[in-house]
């Protein structure tokens, strides 16, 4: 474990308790995506069901139990809990459009073609491109409760401290993971526009709007 | 150099 992957999985951590401490406090799920987050929940469980037979770590293990139940938890709240908050007029990005190439890939691109195996390269690949319906819906609607672009900053960050914990990881352990690699350039990629915005805008104390 | 998956990240 190194710092890069540490405070990646930390800022990972905060998005989620980010996202769950505005859905209670504004009793809204206002401006999130359904999409994102049912993407979320299946990228989660197709890679980390692991947990039952493949022992890591107690961290490994503990994030991993917390990362399936929050995703779920979050879908409650958004479809049960809150649901008349939730407008899926807006939240129209097709999200089949992203799990069929993606099991495509996962079947083409994998280190060992067993199920697992398969499972774990397609949540690599949904995970790249899962906030895409949520990015789409900004697009649309032009403008961002201030702390839904904390989460989206706090989730951006994590994707991008990956990318140093790999070069780090390919010269400290000789260990490298092409396939988790180039999604992860390019699930960090997706996120350059927000984090322009974000870094002019929000952190300058202005609302997260989109030039018209 | 050693290609595969990394398990131990999340």
């Amino acid at each position: 474990m190194n710092l890069f992957r540490l405070f990646g999985d930390l800022s990972h951590l905060a998005s989620i308790l980010i996202l769950l401490h505005k859905i209670q406090t504004t009793r809204s799920c206002r401006g999130i995506s359904f999409k994102t987050q049912a993407l979320y929940v299946t990228v989660f469980v197709a890679r980390y069901l692991d947990l039952f037979y493949d022992w890591v770590s107690l961290y490994n293990f503990s994030m991993k139990v917390f990362f399936i139940s929050s995703s779920i938890y979050i879908l409650y709240l958004m479809k049960v809990r809150f649901r008349p908050t939730h407008d899926p007029s807006i939240d129209t990005f097709r999200a089949e459009y992203l799990v069929g190439p993606c099991v495509v890939l996962a079947l083409i691109f994998n280190y060992k073609f067993t199920f697992p195996e398969v499972l774990w390269s397609f949540s690599i690949f949904l995970e790249s491109v899962a906030i895409l319906p949520q990015l789409f819906m900004l697009q649309r609607t032009g403008e961002a409760e201030t702390i839904t672009t904390h989460y989206l900053a706090a989730l951006g960050a994590y994707r991008a401290l990956y990318i140093p914990n790999w070069i780090y990881r390919y010269f400290s352990e000789g260990v490298v993971d092409p396939i988790a690699v180039i999604a992860g350039l390019v699930q960090t990629a997706l996120y350059v526009d927000f984090f322009y915005v974000y870094f002019t805008k929000v952190l300058q104390g202005q609302k997260f709007e989109l030039p018209a | 150099r050693v290609r595969g998956p990394l398990k131990d990240e999340l």
